[in-house]
């Protein structure tokens, strides 16, 4: 409904896939 | 000297099912390498690079955050089935640095070099005002309360006699009226009668009370309540008999089933008595 995505002139190719990290906490943070 | 690390290969997600094994590798590697304390869980991976080792694998050189929980070591409880530490008992945290290498689809442990820190008094004081707080292991009131417990422990009708091997863990109530402490005893080849002399008394080998004790300060002296579980084969030590009496069969517990003696006689627990 918004329409195509703008393209912003003078942005590169996309980034790398960032690792997600830290992981998830499976109990509780200390 | 040891050669820098070549560049990494790849910088996986902390979730990575590899990286789990890896850590999973890493956290039975830390439990199996200490013979004091409590069992450590995963709670979770902070950061992962892996690199190329040659000739051939790939190391994992990762950062893991792990959770006390309530099995000994020396327990022979599987990690699974062991409860973590809560917040509430003053939670106690591990931080490893650890390098796993996986060669052949097999992780093996290279190094590990981990710290362990308790969870901050206010922290604790934030979710509980009344919760009791760890303390240290050579407080005069642990020390009484263990000596006590080991003695009221004793006191009941065992085939061997018990000697304090380790104290595990202890914590004091904010207003000190009461002291908590867990700690490991280990039956010897002496009968309580016998044990005199407890330095004479020899301790049997792969057997552990894993104990629980409070002591209560009162008007006019104090209570203890001490409750262990026994791990291993107790062996049957002859008692004193009438004459004309054949020897006494007392209880053999077989491995891994736990006895469990709280106020009153040892009672054992499954169907290896």
């Amino acid at each position: 409904a918004l329409g195509p995505k703008p393209v912003i002139p003078g942005a590169g190719p996309a980034a790398p896939a960032i690792p997600l990290c830290p992981g998830r906490i499976r109990y509780f943070k200390v | 000297a040891r050669s820098p690390l070549p560049p990494p290969v790849r910088d996986p997600n902390c979730d990575d099912p590899e990286v789990e094994q890896a850590a999973w590798a890493a956290v039975q590697y830390v439990n199996s390498n200490h013979r004091h304390g409590y069992k450590y869980t995963l709670n979770q991976i902070d950061k992962v690079r892996v690199y190329q080792r040659k000739p051939v694998g790939e190391v994992y050189s990762m950062e893991i955050d792990l959770l006390e929980t309530t099995c000994h070591v020396l327990d022979p409880t599987p990690l699974e089935n062991c409860t973590v530490r809560q917040l509430t008992e003053h939670a106690v945290e591990g931080d490893c640095d650890v390098n796993v290498l996986k060669l052949d689809n097999q992780f093996v442990v290279s190094n590990a070099k981990c710290e362990s820190s308790p969870d901050s008094a206010e922290d604790v004081r934030k979710i509980c005002l009344d919760c009791a707080l760890l303390a240290p292991l050579n407080d005069t009131k642990v020390l009484h309360t263990v000596d006590a417990a080991v003695a009221a422990f004793n006191a009941q009708n065992h085939t061997s006699y018990f000697k304090l091997l380790e104290i595990s863990r202890a914590q004091l109530t904010p207003l000190h009226s009461s002291v908590y402490v867990e700690f490991v005893v280990g039956p010897t080849d002496c009968s309580p009668k016998d044990a005199a002399e407890p330095a004479a008394c020899n301790l049997l080998a792969d057997q552990h009370g894993f104990c629980k004790a409070t002591l209560t300060e009162k008007v006019g002296g104090e209570d203890v309540a001490a409750s262990c579980v026994v791990f291993g084969t107790v062996p049957v030590v002859p008692q004193p008999q009438p004459d004309g009496a054949g020897p006494t069969v007392g209880p053999t517990v077989a491995a891994g089933t736990p006895v469990v003696a709280g106020p009153g006689p040892a009672v054992a627990v499954g169907p290896a008595v």
